[in-house]
């Protein structure tokens, strides 16, 4: 459960 | 090598990117590595140390920072790599390159170092996703005009995962 939500919480800086 | 006793990861990155150092150190560099191994959460912890050295306004010390990482890549595993194939911390790379952050007021060596490693990341761990959504971005932005030419002697071969020692 701590992966999936570090997963979501992963996102690629906006440009 | 008794006097290593007690270091702990700021303090190898610290030496490892002092800039006052000469030349890069691989006495250092190895040693924040083998650090990096031995302890359970050395990935996460290793790639905040490295993203700060990384922002640095002097060049040398970014420089030996990008340096340390690139062994890190060669000599961690694939805990390393795992971690940077986050965008936690493919984020902190991207702020060096772009105007949007901080690439006005980065050295065109930190920038194409950073591209270059970039690059041969997506090429050497075509499993690490988030690495080729990054360098894509970076293209499509106009950051990245073109692939860099990576030297022969960067090619990446991963190692196999190291198993954390128990304290």
């Amino acid at each position: 459960l701590g992966e999936e939500s570090e997963e979501r919480d992963d996102h690629l800086l906006p440009m | 090598m008794a006097e290593a006793e007690g270091e702990s990861l700021e303090s190898w990155l610290n030496k490892a990117t002092n800039p006052s150092n000469r030349q890069e150190d691989w006495e250092y560099i190895i040693g924040f590595c083998d650090q990096i191994n031995k302890e359970l959460e050395g990935p996460q912890i290793a790639v905040r140390l490295l993203a700060h050295k990384i922002h640095s306004p002097q060049e040398w010390e970014a420089v030996q920072a990008l340096m340390v990482l690139e062994a890190c890549m060669k000599n961690c595993g694939r805990r390393f790599h795992n971690e940077v194939g986050k965008f936690r911390f493919l984020n902190e790379l991207i702020k060096v390159v772009s105007p949007k952050y901080l690439g006005d007021r980065v050295s065109e060596k930190v920038k194409t170092k950073v591209i270059e490693l970039l690059y041969s990341w997506t090429l050497a761990l075509p499993e690490e996703s988030k690495i080729k959504d990054a360098y894509h971005m970076l293209k499509r932005q106009g950051i990245v005009h073109s692939d860099p030419p990576i030297p022969m002697d960067w090619t990446l071969i991963p190692s196999p995962p190291p198993r954390p020692k128990n304290p």
